[in-house]
């Protein structure tokens, strides 16, 4: 473990919390994309089913739950209990146009053809475009509330921290996954245009269509 | 390429 890991598990834990918490404060998931949402609850699952095989510690074991337990809400949260508040009109990315080709690439590029290693290589390449029906949702609407726009800022700042955490590891370890980081460069780089908006903007953050 | 294949990033 070294501090840019930590810090990007921490980051992303926030997005989740956030996340999670502007929902149910406010009791309504406006501006939010549903699409994405489940997309993520698919990435935990495929990539935490080894939390039944193997222990790495109690920090990854507890982590793990933590994001499924919360993925799951806030995707129940959506779908079920403020589905009234739902932006169904202009959440509408084509996910199968993500999930088909991601699923065809986890088989074709992986480190190892096994059930877990494939389901792991999947849950890295949806990881990494899972954002991209609620990057739609918001350049659809023109405008991002400012505590989705928190949230998002959080997201693409875990992931880039992860890049500074496989330099590390790359120098001191030795230890690269190639997969991992082309996946990381390709999310972390999906966020740029946001993060340029998010930073020049300030509150308000329009992404023109 | 054992190594690749024990994930223990989250």
């Amino acid at each position: 473990m070294n501090i840019f890991r930590l810090a990007g598990d921490l980051s992303h834990l926030a997005a989740i919390i956030i996340l999670l918490l502007k929902i149910w404060k406010t009791r309504s998931c406006a501006g939010i994309s549903g699409k994405s949402q489940i997309l993520f609850a698919l990435v935990f699952t495929t990539r935490y089913l080894d939390l039944l095989t193997s222990f790495i510690s109690l920090y990854n074991t507890c982590m793990k739950i933590i994001y499924i337990g919360c993925a799951y809400a806030t995707v129940h949260l959506i779908y079920m209990k403020f589905k009234a508040t739902y932006d169904g009109n202009h959440d509408t990315f084509r996910i199968e146009f993500l999930i088909v080709p991601v699923g065809g690439l986890s088989f074709l590029v992986n480190h190892d053809f096994s059930p877990l290693e494939i389901l792991w290589t999947f849950s890295i390449y949806l990881e990494s475009v899972a954002i991209l029906p609620q990057l739609f949702l918001i350049s659809k609407t023109g405008e991002a509330e400012t505590i989705t726009t928190h949230y998002l800022f959080c997201l693409g700042v875990y992931r880039a921290l992860y890049l500074f955490n496989w330099i590390w590891r790359f120098y001191f370890e030795g230890f690269f996954d190639m997969i991992a980081i082309v996946a990381g460069v390709v999310q972390t780089i999906l966020y740029c245009d946001f993060f340029y908006l998010y930073v020049t903007k300030g509150e308000k953050v329009a992404i023109p269509s | 390429a054992d190594e690749a294949s024990t994930h223990d990033e989250l």
